[in-house]
């Protein structure tokens, strides 16, 4: 996966992700694709959820799945999430919840929905909550508001968070995150978080726009084989717009 | 396939809007003024074949590691499912009542729900 969040030269706030699912479970030499990626691209849909006939909150999700992985509240926040790999992962929590040792700790996703479920949060909640709820598994929170310089991208282990980094820090105007932690080094194998800052650093700040981030996340190996989604999102007015991609050979497997 | 293929790495331009064709998302409103185990209803009805495609396709690929983990899936169907109970609300009842219409075995789509935690074993 690859979130980014960031602003404009007026303020205006954006968030964006490519969705990138599927890593080895199973290969189609025939069409050059991973097998669940293709699967999972017909179950794609917006979802905006309503409460006494009014639009509560919008999300990005494959049908069957309740968590939330892509959503905006709009003029409240917008959350994404990333895999984060981690030698205290999931396996550990769920044995806990499992075997009802602890179930004093939350679904990385369903929490997340939680946010938008919740009537009183706003950005500073939002990332308050989602570093310090304890959780099953690892994983990046990436967050952003509607007002200038609300975004955070928080990395997770199970018990807390472990970095809280927010956008302006170091006078960024964006941050984005792939799915290893901002201050090491990606697997040379998969470094999509380069050739991104790269590409957002061309696109610039003035040139910043659902446009201009939907033509970084379409700049392999932003985009690559596993990348089923790419969702542009603006706090501000919750405006969502979700496109499938597809990654035509010649195109990184992952 | 570990290999990079080494595509040249350019920042795109012009990409946007896609062809509607090929990227088109339907957008679907849920009610969340409906009991949990209803909302999901009528979508589970358009959308039984395709979630089934994928939860059918996990077990295959499953068994094509080891026919022996076939005792997983039938832990999964049959022990699974009880997981649903202890979800927090509303999610249980959502992820029940999308069982109930589309006929997929509960614990095969609590797998589904909890695929993230269960993907970093």
């Amino acid at each position: 996966c690859t979130s980014i969040v960031g602003e404009d030269s007026n303020g205006k706030m954006y968030h964006a992700r490519n969705l990138d699912f599927g890593l080895f479970l199973g290969w189609d030499l025939k069409n050059d694709t991973w097998i669940i990626s293709e699967l999972l691209r017909p179950l794609i849909m917006n979802i905006n959820y309503t409460k006494g006939g009014e639009l509560k909150y919008k999300t990005v999700t494959f049908f069957g799945f309740v968590g939330l992985i892509t959503g905006v509240k709009p003029n409240a926040f917008s959350v994404s999430v990333n895999e984060r790999f981690n030698a205290n992962g999931g396996y550990i929590g769920l044995f806990e919840w499992f075997l009802n040792i602890n179930r004093k700790q939350a679904w990385t996703t369903l929490v997340a929905r939680d946010c938008f479920e919740n009537d009183d949060m706003d950005f500073n909640h939002v990332v308050k909550t989602l570093a310090n709820t304890p959780l099953i598994a690892p994983v990046y929170y990436i967050i952003a508001g509607p007002v200038k310089q609300q975004g955070a991208i928080v990395t997770r282990d199970r018990a807390k968070a472990v970095d809280v980094w927010l956008l302006g820090s170091n006078n960024t105007w964006f941050i984005a995150e792939t799915n290893y932690d901002h201050w090491k080094n990606p697997l040379i194998i998969d470094d999509r978080i380069t050739p991104c800052n790269r590409c957002m650093n061309k696109l610039g700040k003035e040139k910043m726009s659902f446009e201009g981030l939907f033509n970084v996340l379409s700049s392999k190996p932003v985009l690559n084989k596993l990348t089923v989604y790419s969702a542009l999102i603006e706090p501000k007015t919750g405006r969502l717009e979700t496109y499938i991609q597809y990654c035509p050979t010649p195109c990184d497997p992952f | 396939l570990l290999v990079r293929t080494e595509p040249e790495q350019v920042c795109e331009n012009g990409k946007y809007p896609p062809d509607p064709s090929t990227s088109f998302v339907p957008t679907y409103v849920v009610n969340l003024d409906l009991p949990p185990s209803q909302r999901w209803q009528e979508l589970s009805r358009k959308y039984q074949k395709p979630l089934s495609a994928i939860v059918t396709y996990i077990k295959k690929f499953v068994l094509e590691f080891s026919p022996k983990l076939q005792k997983l899936i039938d832990l999964i169907d049959n022990k699974l499912g009880l997981v649903a109970d202890s979800l927090p609300e509303p999610y249980g009842e959502e992820i029940k009542g999308i069982a109930n219409a589309t006929n997929i075995e509960l614990g095969e789509l609590v797998l589904y729900n909890i695929f993230y935690e269960v993907f970093t074993l």
